[in-house]
């Protein structure tokens, strides 16, 4: 995947931090200190799409090749997550108790077209 | 944006600036909320004392690096292990430190309150209790630990386990108490109720206040609950 910076405008991965003590909530989330809200941005030029993130295969590299010979057929291609992690979170609930869980695939890694 | 330029997914992308950075802002709280099944952020909450949260972290990563396991319904001193992860299902790790309940001169009641939002929507796998035995003077002394239950036809508590065992020195003991946990979280009123029944020369068997090291508490491992599934005739 590429992250974001610089003046390219294709699909990249966008850095985004929500600092807990920033929107208070640091009162009741113990561990972290934030949320790596990472996401997804960018142009997905028919050419790009399957690459880098999504697993190329034979058929994609066809399909890729019908799309750019055909550039009239209108086919949308999105920039979207292609590996995601758990978001580990120790937190106090409304009973004060304290409670450890990991949400699936919280934090974007990296992006990719479709 | 124009079609094939821009994907619906990333429409914030065209928003200004400050309006972006409110609308992920709001978007990670929202989501954060949605995974822990909470309708709101919880308010106001009261953290146990700083020396009772580190000693139960203390005996919980002990108990992570422990293979031996705890047999239902088997006390014992020590470390109870990790349950391995199935399904790729969320799983929650509860920590819930005891509120005393009323007392005698030969015993003395917890209680372990537990969220609704758990309840609904996770299933018990493991629940353990820890407990502390300052033993003031060497000997054996008897000990009686019962697991009460809200009676539903009134007020009165009923004993739904007692389990009773000799102390010899001072330190931790765990119990299970799975069972009573899985009960409870079937039910409407979300308290554990715990019995201590030591001699009468013993005095309390709790530490003198909340902030000893030694307050009792439960770890519960919880499993978000497999969704039901709908068939269609």
């Amino acid at each position: 995947g590429v992250d974001c910076g610089g003046d390219s405008r294709m699909c990249c991965r966008q850095e985004f931090f929500v600092d807990f003590k920033e929107i208070g909530w640091e009162d009741w989330i113990i561990q972290p200190e934030g949320y790596h809200m990472n996401y997804c941005t960018g142009l997905c030029p028919l050419h790009m799409a399957g690459i880098p993130g999504l697993a190329a295969s034979f058929h994609t590299a066809v399909l890729n090749r019908i799309k750019a010979a055909s550039a009239s057929t209108a086919v949308d291609s999105c920039c979207v997550p292609t590996q995601r992690r758990p978001l580990s979170l120790l937190y106090y609930d409304r009973d004060s108790n304290i409670v450890k869980t990991d949400i699936p695939d919280m934090i974007v890694d990296s992006c990719g077209c479709t | 944006g124009a079609r094939g330029e821009w994907c619906p997914a990333c429409g914030v992308a065209t928003l200004a600036p400050g309006t972006q950075r409110d609308a992920l802002l709001a978007l990670a709280k929202q989501s954060i909320l949605t995974k822990l099944r909470l309708p709101a952020r919880p308010s106001a909450p009261q953290p146990p004392a700083r020396g009772a949260l580190l000693a139960a972290l203390r005996r919980l990563r002990a108990r992570e690096r422990s293979d031996t396991a705890v047999l239902p319904g088997m006390l014992r001193d020590g470390p109870v292990p990790q349950l391995s992860r199935g399904m790729g299902l969320q799983e929650y790790e509860i920590l819930s430190f005891a509120e005393s309940g009323s007392s005698t001169s030969r015993s003395v009641r917890l209680h372990f309150r537990f969220s609704q939002e758990l309840a609904g929507s996770t299933d018990i796998l493991q629940a353990t209790l820890y407990l502390f035995w300052a033993v003031p003077s060497p000997g054996t002394r008897p000990v009686t630990i019962r697991i009460l239950q809200a009676d539903p036809a009134g007020p009165n508590m009923t004993v739904s386990s007692e389990t009773q065992l000799d102390v010899q020195r001072s330190g931790w003991t765990t119990l299970d108490v799975g069972p009573a946990v899985r009960t409870l979280f079937g039910q409407e009123t979300l308290r554990l109720t715990v019995e201590l029944e030591v001699p009468e020369d013993w005095g309390s068997p709790l530490p003198a206040d909340h902030n000893d090291s030694h307050w009792p508490f439960v770890v519960a491992r919880a499993q978000a609950r497999t969704p039901h599934r709908i068939h269609r005739r």
